[in-house]
């Protein structure tokens, strides 16, 4: 089946995302 | 018996629920298996991209930790702990570091694991960082001991994702060996 995969690049890229914060 | 972890439709869910555990070696008292389990203290718990970095912001770095302390950071429903139905027939790659870099490595680590760059299926149960007095030590824990391609797998992501030389020190320890 289908698996969710993450650059390390896109994790960081969302550590300062309004979300995150 | 804590409740499933909600994800809003604006955050990028993960692959795997996982939960931080913290544990401390109390100095001068014998391990055993109940003091063990009463030392392991749940942190968090996250789903998602963003409620990983909501919690990773409030921990300190492992080289602020004191000596004799550990991180483990699991996937929800396996306790860090080699008795857990998922632990029995596993083991653990063990990466020694010296003084200074585990930081790094283990923010590497945790993000290659929550990204599923291993690629070993459901084989990966956990990632532990333990801060010792002379030197460090970070190990990724997985199901299948004997599954030699996938416990090869996870030891060439590791060199890759931590940037280990060839002479990094690695070993392979079943939890089996641990246990006796």
């Amino acid at each position: 089946g289908t698996r969710i995969v993450y650059e390390r690049d896109f994790l960081m890229n969302l550590r300062n995302s309004p979300i995150s914060k | 018996s804590l409740p499933p972890i909600e994800i809003s439709p604006n955050e990028h869910k993960l692959q795997y629920a996982y939960a931080l555990w913290y544990s401390r070696r109390s100095s001068g008292k014998q391990p055993n298996i109940q003091s063990y389990d009463q030392n392991l203290k749940l942190v968090g718990r996250f789903a998602s991209v963003e409620q990983f970095w909501s919690l990773y912001s409030h921990l300190v770095r492992p080289s602020e930790l004191t000596t004799s302390t550990h991180f483990h950071l699991f996937k929800v429903g396996i306790k860090p702990m080699w008795e857990d139905e998922a632990n029995q027939k596993g083991g653990k790659w063990i990466v020694r570091l010296r003084k200074g870099l585990v930081s790094r490595c283990w923010e590497n680590l945790i993000l290659a694991m929550l990204g599923e760059q291993f690629m070993v299926g459901e084989e990966i149960c956990g990632a532990v960082v333990s801060i010792r007095f002379q030197e460090d030590v970070i190990c990724v824990w997985n199901k299948t001991a004997s599954d030699y391609a996938t416990t090869a797998r996870i030891r060439d992501t590791l060199r890759r994702v931590l940037h280990l030389p060839a002479s990094a020190s690695m070993e392979y320890k079943t939890h089996n060996e641990s246990l006796k």
